[in-house]
């Protein structure tokens, strides 16, 4: 039995560069950089935070040495073995990493020989925070040098690694691996950490949503992901359908720049033309880069050719590359190239029959279907399809939000699928990977 | 498969003992492994790298323990091949 792994007890760490590959046609200023971003690939989607220090007391102290250097590991000249780091749980170096100095280091080099020192050093921080090797070959952590992994800025680690991260440190509560932690909080003091989440303590804050028995502000597919927005909350599903966390995060503290006064959006979508967010309430649109918010908004409504009042649901039809808007029993079509509302808008019936008059929100899921929210429920069709799929609609709590029964537990203790696969799941256990990510939020 | 030959099993012995799939040799009495240990630590290692598990150092086998990665251990020090299971 492999023992407990160590991890750090504190989340945020120092790193420094002390010695540098010596004949590395990689500067100095490329190799802390490419440092800087493998450390972020962990620091994104966990709690962790890394940050660059000068002097000698940085947690995790990153050499170039050649063979013996003092430690269990000497390197072996060019090839065999290229790098080491220590686990958190080491007396004398935890966290330190350690790169041959024999190799020869490059960055999204084409040549077999280089070593990629971006892959590598994803590989031995995974170590500097407590992962050891597996044997998943898809995985960052398997023990042979794979190659490089593609451009730091949008390498994304593989779902096992995630999951084996998130079950040493829980998740990030910023969602999107494009968070920008450095950005300044927003004015309000920051919150109070949330109490244990025991029954007999203190009572959950009075405003949050429970997932189990609501219905939705609005619902939108971000960079693969679905995010469910309830008042000033929202639920974040992955890519692959696990929802991050049973508790919702808080809008103001991601989505930054949205006014705090705010108490809820009223339909928010992804543009398919510059992959921007737009949120809407009431008169107003804001437009997301990421989860910053863009200079100049809010901005009226009026830009799209929509009439005061704002819109109910948005949503990209990938099928026609047009936006549809919905209010009350109208819809919109708006082309993104032209960016402007097709002729003949506002209509009465929109293109797809069986699906309510007035909707919550719409959104386009990876399985290219077109999910319509109204209420507790939901209706899908299918992509290349105009009528709603038979069995619609189901409850959107059981199938996205990982309840039982909604009604029964309106506290929505983490239940199985049911006998449908859930949208995001496609017929695949939530534990098809013999992995749970149960993520502690305090 | 040909057996291998002397350098390449005092490499494989040695690799193996360096990445945690034999325990490591005793300085003193200079611990020899036995055949069926070596074996048990060749498939040991077979399986993690993802290869036909043969319990023989045949070519792949060493192909892979020559190919560049990290110096760590993939089984912990204290877990000898047999306990692997």
């Amino acid at each position: 039995q492999a023992p407990a792994p160590a991890t750090w007890n504190r989340r945020s760490l120092s790193w420094r560069v002390r010695t540098f590959p010596r004949d590395s046609p990689l500067g100095r200023d490329t190799v802390r950089a490419l440092m800087h971003y493998a450390l972020k690939v962990w620091s994104d989607i966990t709690p962790l935070n890394f940050h660059e220090v000068a002097g000698s007391a940085a947690d995790i102290q990153i050499d170039f040495s050649k063979a013996d250097h003092n430690d269990a590991y000497p390197f072996d000249g060019p090839g065999g073995a290229v790098a080491h780091a220590f686990l958190p749980g080491d007396q004398l170096s935890a966290g330190d990493a350690h790169f041959d100095d024999d190799e020869s280091w490059a960055f999204r080099s084409p040549d077999t020989h280089d070593m990629d020192l971006f892959a590598v050093a994803v590989h031995e921080f995974g170590h500097a925070i407590g992962l050891s090797h597996v044997a998943a070959a898809s995985s960052i952590m398997q023990p042979y040098y794979q190659g490089p992994v593609g451009d730091p800025l949008h390498y994304r680690l593989p779902y096992e690694d995630r999951v084996r991260v998130w079950q040493l440190y829980g998740v990030r509560e910023s969602v999107s691996p494009t968070a920008q932690p450095d950005t300044p909080e927003p004015e309000e003091p920051p919150l109070p950490p949330e109490p244990p989440n025991n029954r007999s303590g203190t009572p959950p804050r009075k405003d949050v949503p429970l997932r189990c028995s609501t219905d939705f502000d609005a619902v939108a597919q971000i960079r693969g992901e679905a995010f469910f927005f309830k008042g000033r909350y929202f639920w974040r599903l992955t890519r692959d359908g696990h929802l991050v966390s049973l508790q919702p995060a808080q809008m103001h503290r991601f989505w930054r720049g949205l006014p705090l006064h705010l108490d809820g959006v009223d339909a928010v979508f992804e543009r398919t033309s510059d992959h921007k967010i737009v949120f809407f309430k009431g008169d107003r649109y804001w437009v997301f880069k990421d989860n910053n918010v863009e200079e100049g908004y809010p901005r009226p409504v009026s830009d799209f050719g929509l009439p005061p009042g704002g819109v109910d649901a948005a949503f990209s039809w990938a099928h026609n590359d047009k936006t549809y808007f919905f209010k009350d029993q109208l819809y919109w079509r708006f082309d993104e190239h032209t960016r402007r509302m097709d002729p003949g808008h506002p209509a009465r019936s929109p293109p797809w029959r069986g699906i309510p008059s007035t909707l919550d929100d719409a959104m386009r899921w990876s399985d290219g279907a077109a999910y319509f929210f109204r209420g507790q429920e939901y209706w899908k069709v299918v992509e290349g399809e105009l009528e709603a799929a038979p069995g619609y609609p189901r409850s959107t709590a059981r199938d996205w939000l990982v309840c039982t029964d909604p009604q029964a537990d309106p506290e929505g203790e983490d239940g199985e699928a049911g006998a449908h696969a859930r949208p995001g799941q496609r017929g695949q256990s939530r534990s098809e990977d013999g992995f749970e990510v149960c993520s502690c939020t305090s | 498969a040909p057996a291998p030959r002397a350098e390449d099993l005092s490499l494989g012995v040695e690799w193996l003992s360096r990445f945690g799939y034999l325990p490591p040799a005793d300085p003193t009495t200079g611990q020899l492994q036995t055949q069926e240990e070596l074996s048990k630590a060749i498939a040991a290692m077979q399986r993690f790298g993802g290869l036909e598990t043969t319990g023989i150092l045949d070519e792949a086998t060493l192909a892979l323990m020559k190919t560049p990665r990290c110096s760590l251990p993939d089984l912990p020090a204290a877990a000898p091949a047999r306990r692997r299971r």
